[in-house]
């Protein structure tokens, strides 16, 4: 859950 | 991946590459800001930890590690390299990382979603990267003569993560509706600290002039 969204960016 | 992420990380990728050339082809890196670009190892390398634990994708993977090993590319060129350091501008080049980094730690240590080390750092990476070019829009503000290529590669930098906005909206719509504070506000910060910037860059660009900041 935590990691969606904007923990796959650079 | 939407368009404007990738819009994102490309311009993101060419402001690094255009510094670069300018580094190895004018040997000189004038007017270029080194504690910017200390304070961009400290971001990369406080973001990019999960590279060994959390596998996005190829993509996100190699970016990681071109941003990472650039970014130090860099740093080396200015500090290390027999020619390029003799054109630092050292007596301008004066903000201290101290008070940019430490804020940004103790306001990760606050506001944070969960208390974990991987966590605490990526808080701290966004945090310090919203604040990170400051050192160099001080440096440009100092100097009179701000050569195109630096120019372009601040216009790059900031633009980057302007795109990234567009990106964090697009997702909100298309993806999870989910609200990320930190990052949005980050970015938002981030690109907003570069409004004047980009307003002389455009006015010099459409007035055919030189780049000047007002002091």
């Amino acid at each position: 859950e935590s990691h969606s969204s904007s923990h796959d960016e650079l | 991946m939407n368009a404007f992420r990738l819009a994102g990380d490309m311009t993101h990728l060419l402001s690094i590459i255009l510094l670069l050339l300018k580094i190895r082809a004018t040997k000189s890196c004038a007017g270029i800001s080194l504690k910017t670009q200390e304070l961009y190892v400290i971001v990369f390398m406080s973001r990019y930890l999960d590279l060994f634990r959390t596998y996005y994708s190829l993509y996100n993977s190699l970016m990681k590690i071109i941003f990472l090993g650039t970014s130090m590319c860099i740093v080396w060129y200015m500090r290390s390299h027999k020619v390029v350091r003799q054109t630092y501008n050292n007596d301008e080049d004066t903000f201290r990382h101290f008070f940019l980094v430490l804020p940004c730690f103790v306001l990760a240590l606050l506001v944070h979603r969960n208390f974990t080390f991987i966590e605490i750092l990526w808080t701290f990476s966004l945090y310090l990267e919203s604040v990170a070019i400051l050192p160099q829009l001080v440096l440009l503000q100092k100097s009179s003569n701000i050569d195109n290529l630096t120019g372009t590669y601040v216009f790059l930098l900031g633009a980057y993560r302007g795109l990234y906005l567009f990106n964090w909206v697009y997702r909100f719509f298309t993806e999870n509706h989910r609200v990320r504070w930190i990052p949005w506000l980050s970015g938002l910060i981030q690109t907003a600290i570069y409004t004047d910037f980009f307003y002389y860059y455009i006015r010099s660009w459409k007035n055919r002039e030189k780049l000047k900041l007002p002091a």
